[in-house]
């Protein structure tokens, strides 16, 4: 306890010493550091709910790492390091104070996904100031995307290093394995209905077009005959981008089919259209669309976004389900989905870069 | 480019928000 209260001192100083030579971002980091650290001691007004001091001894070495060292790698590993000690001790305590339950692995992605999320809103943020105002803050794609890879690997990074953390400080406290349901969830879980008892009064994702599944399936075929166009012109142009893009989404479109000839799934019509439609408008875009257009790309990217979104919804859906350890109510769910679609299109945009730098270096 | 990326994640972001509500 006294070590994290001399800990929480050393980041009073380091706000103090950015307010008064205006290293503003190490101000809102060490802010961000301490109102998630003191907010649950205030709420409960004791000077000892606090988290262990190891874990303030990260955010206070990385706060003082991108204070002393100018070169911008430090600066960039410093800050999402601070970032990701800001999403762990947010998920111990939304574990801990409200009905979500996470376990350990579940808390590492959480850590991840939190830290690329911020990287992506920061780098929005900045974007837009640099729009409206002129300002220069974010130099280059290059500069972008090497920040955005420092994110993420300090995010992954720091949830798997928290994760050994906790199973060797912790090895009874935080639910590891689903094997043991706390009695707060079985009480919780009593006052509320059967999940699948509302459920089958949802209509199907295929309903909910408002047209036949037949007629669903018709367009399906169209779209799949609209990628083999998209292919026939990457062959008249000799595009070998275009040619791949379109098998690649042609097999896609096709993926559903193979995974019902297995008769334990069975695929929603709907669903099927639903991402026939995402690749056909990403293979018109790359056979034509991205090229002559500045817009088709924000089309494509939110359409896919829904799509990735969908899959997102359904990974944590089923791990509500199925791993008792583990709990999201629907408000919850909301902030997991847009936390994947964030990330997700984080790790989009560093592979693009890497297959662009790896397409350059080979000429 | 830049303006490129950056819209890219305006979009995603933009699609997710619309499905998880």
């Amino acid at each position: 306890g006294a070590l994290c209260w001399g800990l929480l001192a050393v980041i009073v100083l380091v706000i103090a010493y950015d307010l008064w030579t205006s290293g503003y971002v190490g101000v809102v980091l060490g802010i961000g550091v301490l109102i998630t650290i003191l907010g649950p001691s205030i709420t409960h007004r004791s000077m000892d709910v606090l988290v262990p001091w190891q874990v303030l001894l990260v955010a206070v070495v990385a706060l003082l790492a991108r204070q002393a060292i100018g070169w911008e790698p430090v600066q960039f590993v410093g800050n999402y390091l601070v970032i990701a000690t800001i999403a762990l001790v947010l998920a111990v305590e939304i574990h801990e104070h409200t009905r979500v339950e996470m376990n350990r692995p579940f808390a590492t992605v959480f850590v991840a996904m939190v830290t690329m999320a911020v990287a992506t809103v920061w780098a929005l943020g900045r974007w837009s100031v640099d729009l409206v105002l002129g300002t220069g803050f974010i130099p280059s794609n290059e500069a972008l995307m090497w920040e955005l890879i420092a994110a993420t690997a300090v995010g992954l990074g720091a949830g798997v290093l928290f994760d050994r953390y906790f199973r060797r400080i912790t090895p009874k406290e935080l639910p590891s394995s689903d094997s043991e349901p706390s009695a707060e969830r079985n009480r919780e879980s009593e006052d509320e209905p059967p999940a699948d008892e509302h459920e089958h009064d949802d209509p199907d994702l295929s309903d909910r077009f408002g047209l036949s599944e037949r007629r669903q399936r018709q367009l399906v075929r169209a779209l799949q005959l609209g990628i083999v166009a998209t292919i026939g012109v990457g062959l008249l142009e000799l595009d070998l981008s275009i040619v791949l893009t379109g098998i690649f989404s042609l097999g896609v479109t096709f993926l559903p089919a193979i995974l019902q000839r297995n008769p334990r799934v069975s695929m929603d019509v709907g669903l099927v259209l639903w991402i026939s439609t995402t690749v056909f408008l990403h293979a018109l875009g790359t056979a034509y669309l991205y090229g002559e257009t500045f817009w088709w790309h924000n089309v494509t990217h939110t359409v896919s976004g829904s799509l990735v979104a969908a899959i997102g919804y359904g990974t944590f859906r089923g791990i509500d389900e199925y791993t008792s350890a583990v709990r999201f109510p629907s408000r919850f769910m909301f902030v997991l989905i847009v936390l994947f679609v964030v990330s997700v299109g984080v790790l989009w945009e560093i592979m693009e870069f890497a297959t662009d730098g790896l397409m350059l270096a080979l000429g | 480019g830049l303006d490129d990326t950056m819209t890219d994640m305006l979009f995603n972001t933009f699609g997710a928000i619309v499905v998880a509500t």
